[in-house]
């Protein structure tokens, strides 16, 4: 599903340069579950935005579902992304204005789908994250872990192929965290791929494989015994 | 230092209340290290807030330092908040405009001290967390994990009497997190009184006591053997 072929991301800044990642080399089959780990400042997030084409790479190749996405112009980049990527950011991104369930209906409203169907499947997608009682609060009036949730929801609305999740569960207690894995896993046990940035190794050990990402550099690969 | 008496935050929605905070009694001596845990949407960012003079409680009374914060005008708690309290929000709400150094200068300039020395004083503390490469990074240029640790960095400027730190090491590998721990583990010893908000357990152990919020009320008290 995906090939990364010496992908590098340097930023400028005046003459100094900052690598956030060099190099890096990287094949994932349809349906593979990968954790991505590393140090604060390593590359994690760097990478996550390149695979999920929110983020054009200094030099390398990507090729997702064997189509060049250095040859894409916005408009395909964006068409590949909402009907087929669904992407949790560390930052959650949820629109401030919109409360938990517009939030969530978002990429059904892209995709054209009608009013009551999206409202039937946002309510059940928070119900899913453990906020069915939050669905007309604004981000402002929900905690950060609730905030959290709603960007998961978010993510699986479109019934993506591939699910980006950085850091899903950072804000969130072991048990609400546990809740989130149990549906990434029943994702990935239905066809789709999963790629999850952590720097928690239980929630790291319910993927297939790990990379170990160092300084910008994929350092090394650890296939988990399941 | 702190005594909470029946402290409640409750959320009025339309005809719906969200019952934040409910009957919360809590007594914090000078030098204590305390941690606060419990469920995503538990209450205790809303407790962490009215601990650091940043929300007003519905009912109850709060007394700091035998004040009753209560009874003080907007100008008297913002002073105390400057000079006694150092806070890290959990979405850290660093100054999008200012780079990580001047984020850091920020409690400075309000105390008065001198350019030079603030920078200086800036620097150090960057360097403390492990961000000496970073000081003229934008938020925008950082990853999530290094604006935590410029709010981190920016909570310790003005050597405060007491640390509010919500979920400090959310965005953090285990080796980072340790390092903004044995800060923290260090200011303790040499006074300062520290409340950190975390899941997880390893976190909290670094400290005295840890009290258990669940739907909004203390549950428990749990004194750790150090
Ligand atoms: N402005 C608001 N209006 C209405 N409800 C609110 C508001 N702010 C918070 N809440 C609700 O109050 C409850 C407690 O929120 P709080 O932020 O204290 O939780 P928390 O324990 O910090 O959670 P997390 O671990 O996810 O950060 C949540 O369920 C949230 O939805
Ligand atoms: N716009 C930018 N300009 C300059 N440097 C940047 C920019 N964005 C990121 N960086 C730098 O690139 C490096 C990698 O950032 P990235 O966000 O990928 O790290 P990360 O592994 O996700 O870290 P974390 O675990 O803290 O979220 C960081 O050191 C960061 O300072
Ligand atoms: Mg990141
Ligand atoms: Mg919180």
């Amino acid at each position: 599903l995906i090939v990364l072929k010496k992908i590098s991301k340097i930023y400028k800044m005046g003459k100094v340069e900052v690598p956030a990642l060099v190099d890096a080399d990287l094949q994932i089959k349809k349906g593979e579950y990968l954790a991505i780990m590393g140090p604060s400042g390593s590359g994690k997030s760097t990478l996550m935005n390149v695979l999920g084409c929110l983020d054009v790479p200094t030099s390398g190749e990507y090729y997702l579902d064997s189509k060049d996405v250095g040859k894409l112009n916005d408009v395909e980049m964006a068409s590949i992304r909402n009907q087929m990527i669904g992407f949790v950011f560390q930052t959650f991104n949820l629109l401030p204005r919109l409360n938990a369930r517009k939030n969530v209906e978002l990429p059904l409203i892209y995709a054209g789908v009608k009013r009551q169907e999206r409202h039937i499947r946002a309510d059940k997608l928070l119900e899913s994250v453990g906020l069915s009682g939050r669905a007309e609060h604004l981000p402002s009036e929900l905690s950060g872990g609730e905030r959290q949730r709603v960007a998961i929801a978010r993510s699986l609305a479109n019934d993506p192929h591939l699910i980006l999740a950085d850091e899903p569960t950072g804000n969130l207690d072991s048990k609400s965290g546990e809740e989130i894995m149990k549906i990434f896993d029943s994702l990935n046990k239905s066809g789709v791929t999963i790629i999850v940035v952590t720097h928690e190794n239980f929630i790291a050990e319910h993927a297939d494989k790990s990379i170990h990402i160092l300084d910008g550099r994929i350092e090394r690969i650890e296939v988990h015994k399941k």
